[in-house]
């Protein structure tokens, strides 16, 4: 019998292939590449199961998975334009409804054309109320009326929708810093989450935008909103290398309904599908 | 940056003024990293660094030009020749009114697009039609509407028809005595693995007759760029691409593999939210910006 310890380069070629199409990245898929040359040097009883392997590697990466422990009163949450931010979010206010909690939902993106309009829809479709502003107000001044009207209107989770904004643009992440300082003043920052929400199509440039924004206001999830589109996602691993984000949810479709808890094994199974 | 990278690969070499084999290896294996770090499609990345380490063995070291800049000069010449010529026009219409069509997966920045196509026409003396069909997505029309006013251009309410090859056939109804220069169609995001939603598209492209579509391609896009837009372009074809969001600090390595693969045109850059913040395609600045 011929036990196998070489890699042949074909097998690592298809390796890289694999990783880098699921949007890897390269310092991670050099990574690997590196670890399985090792691991099959090393040890004499290898078998063909180099995909085992990579397996037990990534989950490594991934953060464990955690319960929610402490209440959450307020959800911010952000993104670059078009990520998916007001549809998860109306998918979130659905989920947080019928889970028994008075969800109230903020306008902030005082910006885009129409952006508190298709809010506006969504609160209607789900009877949740929202605080609104006129076009062109501070997003904070939005963000501190819901804060201020939540005890009244007896609601005990705020969910703030705020504009696309690219992490290279100080002004607008000036911005993002000042709505945290105006959070901070109503609750305590246990009961502040901040969420980030990532198009599952992005490449190379997901892990910049998450390390610009977790320097901004501090991540404290990420969604990866489009997950039923073509791409892998496979970026969030370099983000949970780097800044030890978890992802929470995957979006899987523009319905309200479209909403699924991350799982570590399903998503690195989906991989090498 | 490329550049660094060179100048570790280099540094031998300068000494001894010959690129040897392993010399080329090494270069080759930095422009293949730098191109996938700037998103260039996997495949798209092996052919290139395959017909770069061709044309660098084949040349001679000369005397008077350093093998780094030599080098660098025949990554830049196969990029540029790649990426094509800038000032590809949008198609028009012979006579009449010519119809343009928006098209992309969720989220790319179309119906910012049409607002910017349409002030940039409108900017140009020519008299613009905006149509949404896009029934589906909260607020698409009024967001249309609000940006059609915004860019001095007219707006057609589909009054609440929610089929969008009725929305077409009505428009043709109603354009019929008007002289429009353009009428611009914005279409509702879908996903390229979609096949009711692409079955629809080309449904409305059978109907609508475009004179030109426009695939609306998020800079930011990762490996599955190239499958998305051919998707688009077998199922209704595309005759012009937008390579949106540039203004922020994405590579947009997109352009190279669609260019490559599908040999589309990019014709036009996002580069803002504004709709001042569109402008012709430059391909000598989107060959430096994915080499980084
Ligand atoms: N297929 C799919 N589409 C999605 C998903 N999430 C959002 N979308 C679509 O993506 C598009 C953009 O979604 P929005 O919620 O408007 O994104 P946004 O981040 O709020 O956009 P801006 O506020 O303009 O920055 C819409 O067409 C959504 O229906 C998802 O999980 N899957
Ligand atoms: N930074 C930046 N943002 C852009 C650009 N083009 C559009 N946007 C923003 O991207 C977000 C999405 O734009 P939309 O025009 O709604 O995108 P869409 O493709 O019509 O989205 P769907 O209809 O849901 O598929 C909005 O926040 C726009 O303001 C651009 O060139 N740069
Ligand atoms: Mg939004
Ligand atoms: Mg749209």
């Amino acid at each position: 019998i011929v036990l196998k310890n070489t890699i042949d380069e074909d097998e690592i070629e298809e390796l890289e292939e694999i990783l880098i199409t699921a949007d890897m990245g390269v310092p991670i898929t050099m990574e690997l590449i590196d670890s399985v040359r090792a691991k099959v040097k090393a040890s004499k009883d290898m078998t063909d199961d180099i995909y085992g392997f990579l397996r037990e590697s990534l989950r490594t990466y991934l953060p464990d998975e955690w319960k929610e422990t402490n209440k959450v009163k307020v959800l911010l949450v952000f993104g670059v334009n078009g990520s998916g931010k007001t549809t998860t979010i109306a998918k979130l206010a659905k989920k947080y409804k019928d889970e028994g909690r008075k969800v109230l939902l903020a306008a902030a993106d005082t910006f885009r054309a129409a952006a508190v309009e298709q809010l506006r829809v969504w609160s209607k479709r789900l009877e949740i109320p929202m605080i609104e502003k006129a076009d062109g107000a501070d997003p904070s001044s939005v963000i501190y009326e819901a804060l201020e009207g939540m005890k009244a209107r007896g609601c005990d989770l705020l969910i703030i929708d705020t504009a696309g904004r690219l992490h290279t643009n100080k002004n607008l992440m000036d911005e993002m810093s000042k709505m945290k300082r105006t959070i901070a003043q109503h609750v305590s920052s246990s009961e502040l989450r901040t969420q980030m929400i990532l198009d599952a199509t992005t490449g190379n440039n997901g892990l910049m935008q998450a390390r610009q924004f977790d320097k901004t206001i501090g991540i404290d999830e990420l969604i990866l909103a489009k997950f039923d589109s073509s791409a892998k996602g496979g970026f969030i691993f370099s983000i949970a290398r780097e800044l030890k984000l978890p992802v929470k949810y995957l979006g899987i479709g523009e319905g309200v309904d479209d909403l699924l808890p991350f799982s570590r094994d399903d998503f690195i199974e989906a991989l090498f599908e | 940056s490329l550049g660094d990278k060179f100048n570790n690969v280099f540094r031998y070499i300068r000494g001894t003024g010959k690129m040897s084999e392993k010399n080329i290896d090494e270069a080759v294996r930095s422009v293949k990293m730098a191109l996938l770090e700037a998103d260039v499609d996997y495949k798209v990345v092996k052919d290139f660094v395959a017909d770069v380490k061709k044309r660098v063995i084949g040349q001679e070291v000369t005397k008077n030009i350093l093998p780094e800049q030599q080098f660098v000069k025949i990554i830049h010449e196969e990029l540029t020749e790649i990426m094509g010529k800038s000032n590809i026009d949008l198609t028009c219409a012979n006579i009449g009114t010519t119809y343009l069509m928006v098209v992309g997966i969720q989220g790319s920045g179309k119906t910012t697009a049409c607002g910017k196509l349409a002030f940039l026409l409108q900017s140009q003396k020519k008299k613009v039609l905006l149509v949404s069909t896009d029934i589906r997505r909260p607020a698409a029309i009024t967001q249309l509407k609000i940006l059609a006013k915004k860019a001095n251009a007219s707006f057609f309410d589909p009054e609440g028809e929610k089929d969008p090859c009725k929305i077409v056939k009505n428009v043709s109804e109603y354009v019929r005595h008007k002289d429009y220069d353009y009428v611009i169609f914005d279409t509702a995001g879908r996903l390229e693995l979609d096949e009711p939603l692409m079955k629809e598209l080309t449904q409305i492209k059978i109907i609508l007759k475009p004179h030109e579509i426009l695939f609306v391609a998020d800079s930011m896009m990762g490996q599955s760029a190239l499958k998305v837009a051919r998707s688009f372009d077998e199922n209704i074809g595309v005759d012009g691409v937008i390579l949106n969001k540039l203004d922020g600090d994405t590579r947009g390595g997109v352009a190279l593999s669609v260019k490559k693969v599908l040999g589309k045109p990019i014709k036009f850059m996002g580069l803002g939210e504004k709709l001042v913040d569109l402008e012709v395609f430059h391909p000598e600045r989107l060959a430096s910006r994915i080499l980084g």
